[in-house]
């Protein structure tokens, strides 16, 4: 996270690490249910196998995980079927966890057509490039949300679909970057429950001089596709 | 394995089993690099990548197409896959680099764009590694007619790479507009969706995924007999099997929707089941199926669930299921998968969740983010 801050022990209890083989830490992910994670179809490009990952939860520090850090073989990974890697479009999986715990707190996933407004303000968290560094500490950054248009007039080069949902600033000074894919883009509401509207996908080259938003996998749109994906692997036994 | 005969002590691209060259040709399977004047490759290759997999998903591999754009160097494209995917000779096995001159001319014409954007060239591109053209090792030059763009590029009608996804994308980007020419659908060999200008491919008509507007691309693509039913992908599945918690659609969608909390108090419980909507009957019913039900449908934990009488004068029109009394014999089951049909008291069930799921709240210590006093 570029122009993020150490974020306090705890805070954000539904992120988690996907890890694999000597690499640690590859990509940011999102705990949705008992033993469901959500994170981006792109971090598993050249490593599909599910047991090349394990998935780290109730971490803070990556280089000391604590008492509290869970850590949890892949029992399958379901990359959206649509996923298209030259455009980002469809960036997005759904994981299944090999067990599940009683100490989870995950995020709320949106209802259908629920979308933040833009110009409102949410919150993103990682472990990737602060633009100098890699941190050990989770960071957290407070992000605008931008309309697909505006949007759209940063990116000349590539494609906003709907599948995509923008957030930052003109001078890219909170963004998201390198590691922090798959990780959330979460909004509270009034009742102070905090719901996922976005993943981590892509966005300008985050330590370089290119300036603009990062851009997020839309997690409204993929709602009905997930709740189908967590229905048919619990109770449709093959 | 870099020398011809290797000890395969660990390297995990050697033979285990003997000690014999394990460097191979493969042919070119990515895609940047499919037009190039040879069409075999091994690696590692001279960017460190192990695999094709690996240099498809590498920073280069999105870094050298875009820069092509600025047409810094005719030949960059060129010279990015010698690095990308190295020939590979099929008579020696080895690799042939490119000369040192092509590495330099690249280098000295394209280096200093990437310094507009704050970037640098990939350092493990050190042109010293290249031999010299004409010396006595051979190395890789442009030959006429070398194609400048890759097949992941548009080629405009002035000569400029631009990348394919700009292609009637409606924003002007060759020099000469040429990529915003011809866009009907037709001309592209893409299907126009009826009634709008949005073109598709035609691998996405009935695959199961609304494209076009009016979802036209999903409609009238089956033709099921009047006891089936039409899956998500359009196969055509016996109504008898519907919702009796099995797999018949290869998608599974079959099963999909199954249970519901449906009336005009929107909290009865009904299944859909063989096709044909049936009310869940309170005979032997308890806490443990209220809980199954809600987790299936994806709510919080039940608080409490009553049984609601039915219409007066309906008992006979509604359709009746109840629970097989052995339902928890067979965990992992939908609820669909575990009920009979009969009912003895005509009485339904209507769980109440009061606590939505348990999501989305954070540990209560710390102040709150959005009021740090500044």
């Amino acid at each position: 996270i570029l122009g993020g801050r150490v974020s306090r022990r705890g805070a954000w209890p539904w992120q988690c690490s996907l890890q694999s083989g000597q690499s640690g830490h590859v990509c940011g992910c999102v705990l949705i249910a008992r033993r469901w994670v959500l994170t981006v179809a792109h971090c598993f490009e050249g490593r599909e196998s599910a047991d090349l990952w394990k998935v780290v939860l109730g971490l803070s520090n990556l280089d000391h995980p604590g008492v509290h850090s869970q850590s949890r073989g892949v029992r399958s990974i379901i990359v959206h079927p649509r996923y298209n890697r030259a455009v980002v479009d469809y960036d997005i999986s759904v994981v299944q966890l090999d067990s599940e715990t009683p100490f989870v707190r995950p995020v709320c996933l949106p209802q259908l057509g629920q979308l933040p407004s833009p110009d409102s303000y949410c919150y993103i968290t990682g472990w990737g490039h602060m633009g100098n560094r890699m941190p050990f500490k989770l960071q957290e950054g407070e992000v605008r949300i931008i309309s697909l248009s505006q949007c759209q007039s940063y990116f000349d080069m590539k494609t906003i679909t709907p599948r995509m949902l923008c957030a930052g600033y003109d001078a890219g000074t909170v963004d998201s970057c390198m590691g922090d894919s798959g990780g959330p883009l979460v909004c509270e509401d009034d009742g102070g429950h905090w719901t996922l509207f976005g993943l981590t996908s892509w966005g300008s080259v985050c330590f370089s001089k290119v300036l603009g938003p990062g851009v997020y996998s839309n997690v409204t749109h993929f709602t009905p596709w997930i709740q189908q994906q967590i229905y048919v692997h619990t109770y449709l036994s093959d | 394995c870099i020398s011809t005969s290797c000890q395969c002590v660990s390297s995990s691209s050697c033979d285990s089993r003997n000690n014999n060259s394990c460097t191979r040709c493969e042919p070119i399977s990515l895609e940047l690099c499919m037009n190039l004047p040879y069409n075999l490759t091994s690696f590692p290759n001279f960017l460190g990548h192990q695999s094709q997999r690996e240099s498809s998903v590498s920073w280069e591999s999105s870094l050298f197409p875009a820069l092509v754009q600025t047409g810094c160097y005719q030949y960059l494209m060129f010279y990015a896959c010698t690095l990308l995917v190295p020939k590979c000779d099929p008579v020696s096995l080895q690799r042939v680099p490119p000369c040192r001159s092509l590495c330099r001319h690249a280098k000295e014409k394209c280096e200093s764009v990437l310094g507009i954007v704050g970037l640098q060239w990939p350092e493990d591109s050190d042109c010293g590694q290249f031999p010299e053209d004409g010396g006595n090792s051979t190395c890789l030059l442009p030959e006429e007619g070398v194609d400048e763009c890759s097949p992941s590029h548009f080629k405009c009608r002035s000569g400029r790479c631009v990348l394919s996804t700009k292609r009637c994308d409606g924003h002007l980007d060759c020099d000469d507009h040429s990529d915003e020419d011809d866009c009907g659908c037709s001309e592209r060999a893409l299907w126009e969706c009826p009634g709008s200008k949005v073109c598709i491919k035609a691998s996405m008509i009935c695959d199961g995924f609304p494209d076009c507007p009016l979802l036209v691309d999903e409609a009238n693509c089956s033709v099921c007999s009047d006891n089936e039913l039409s899956c998500n992908n359009h196969q055509c599945v016996h109504r008898t099997l519907w919702c009796d918690g099995k797999k018949h659609c290869s998608d599974s969608s079959d099963e999909w929707n199954c249970v519901s909390l449906s009336d005009q108090s929107g909290s009865v419980l009904t299944v859909f089941r063989t096709a044909a909507e049936y009310q869940v009957c309170a005979d032997e019913w308890n806490h443990e199926l209220s809980r199954l039900t809600c987790s299936q449908l994806g709510l919080g934990v039940p608080s409490s669930v009553s049984m609601v009488t039915d219409q007066p004068g309906a008992p006979g029109r509604r359709r009746w299921l109840h629970v097989h009394p052995e339902w928890n014999l067979r965990n992992g089951s939908a609820l669909q998968d575990v009920i009979l049909v009969c009912c003895l008291s005509y009485y339904g069930v209507s769980p109440t969740v009061v606590s939505p799921s348990d999501c989305g709240r954070r540990a209560a210590v710390g102040v709150h983010p959005h009021r740090k006093k500044r």
